[in-house]
């Protein structure tokens, strides 16, 4: 039911 | 212990089983100069002689000697011979041979005292590294003491900077009064400079005058009151007297001049008060946009609570990246903190903290934004109901 979350910024990615 | 009458008789004479202690000496005789054995004779001879004498006194002393004399005491030889009074010779060699001894001894204390040192100072070197080590890589103690040491030279520094700026805060009212005092001495100067030059002028005028009338209308300027000073001279040198003793033209002159002298002294205790407050208004102005901009460069802007805006999770959250997202629970309630990132663009991650005080990064469209204050309190009453 959760929407799919918005692509991350460059400062939550973890690779 | 022992007189120079009564000499204590030799070890190898009273008694042959001190046999260690007689070789000693024999290597001691062997090492003395020629001259000193050739001393040594006559002395041995007549300390024979005394010890046969006193030999009865003296007897029972080696039996203590040999119960007691180990191996190893041969050493004590060279107290003996120092103690008793056989001469410079014997004296000096005992001495000679104990130095000897005592030198060798002392290199290997020397030696033993060197590794010694040497392996500590070693362990020790090794063990400060170590700990050394373990400061710089433990960041527990060793950096909050360095933070508290930073907070503490930072506050020095501002304290520092305050007196700094009263100190030239003062100084300028200083400076800026001293102006103040050699501006208004320019003023009197000038007052005094226009006084005697206008002074030069009437004068001036009135001998043009008194020229006029004595060549007769062919030199100088004719007076304005022509007609009134032919008849009456005395006139105009009484105006003149008038002027120069300061009369009544003086004295009306004088009474609006005070009047109007308190301008420049209003203008001079503004100037000494303003300034000051100018000068802390703008250093207070300075300091608060200092603060803004050193908060907006941690990257979180200041926190307005009246402007501050509330949302509600609407669906659970569970955070890939632990350490700068948050989890949310539906329905729970959260503070925007900014809707930005940390460089300040527009984000679709917003900022929250969440009740538990965590602060960390949600995707917007998990979340609904309250409006108001009594929706707020509204919705505090729906959770507390359900």
């Amino acid at each position: 039911r959760p929407p799919r979350p918005p692509p991350k910024p460059l400062h939550l990615r973890t690779e | 212990m022992s007189s120079t009458a009564v000499p204590r008789p030799k070890p190898w004479e009273t008694s042959a089983s001190l046999e260690e202690p007689q070789r000693n000496a024999q290597s001691l005789s062997a090492m003395m100069t020629s001259n000193q054995q050739d001393s040594r004779p006559t002395e041995e001879s007549n300390n024979s002689n005394s010890a046969s004498e006193s030999a009865p006194e003296v007897l029972p002393r080696p039996a203590a000697l040999n119960s007691s004399g180990t191996y190893g005491e041969s050493n004590t030889i060279p107290g003996i011979y120092g103690n008793s009074n056989y001469g410079i010779p014997y004296d000096n060699n005992p001495y000679s041979m104990n130095s000897i001894y005592g030198n060798s001894i002392g290199r290997y204390g020397y030696g033993g005292s060197y590794y010694g040192n040497n392996y500590g100072s070693f362990y020790g070197g090794g063990y400060g590294a170590g700990a050394g080590y373990g400061m710089n890589n433990g960041s527990g103690l060793g950096e909050s003491t360095k933070a508290t040491f930073q907070l503490i030279e930072s506050l020095i520094g501002a304290v520092t900077g305050f007196a700094q700026m009263l100190e030239s805060t003062y100084m300028a009212t200083h400076n800026s009064f001293f102006t103040m005092i050699s501006v208004a001495e320019q003023f009197g100067n000038l007052k005094e400079m226009l006084g005697s030059f206008f002074g030069i002028f009437a004068i001036m005028k009135f001998l043009k005058k008194i020229l006029y009338r004595a060549t007769k209308g062919r030199l100088g300027i004719p007076p304005k009151n022509f007609a009134e000073s032919e008849g009456s001279k005395n006139k105009l040198i009484e105006d003149f007297q008038k002027f120069n003793d300061s009369g009544t033209i003086n004295s009306n002159e004088k009474a609006t001049r005070r009047k109007i002298s308190w301008k420049p002294l209003l203008f001079f205790l503004m100037a000494v008060f303003g300034f000051p407050y100018l000068l802390n208004k703008f250093i207070t102005k300075l300091q608060t946009s200092g603060t803004i901009r050193a908060s907006q460069g941690n990257g979180s802007e200041p926190i307005d609570p009246s402007k501050l805006e509330f949302a509600r999770a609407l669906y659970d959250f569970v955070p890939e990246n632990p350490e700068m997202e948050v989890a949310l629970k539906k329905g729970d309630l959260m503070a925007i903190l900014s809707k930005k990132d940390p460089l300040g663009r527009d984000s679709d991650w917003w900022k929250v903290r969440t009740k538990n005080g965590n602060i960390g990064y949600i995707p917007y469209n998990y979340i609904e934004i309250i409006k108001r204050r009594k929706k707020i309190e509204h919705v505090d009453d729906e959770t507390r109901t359900h």
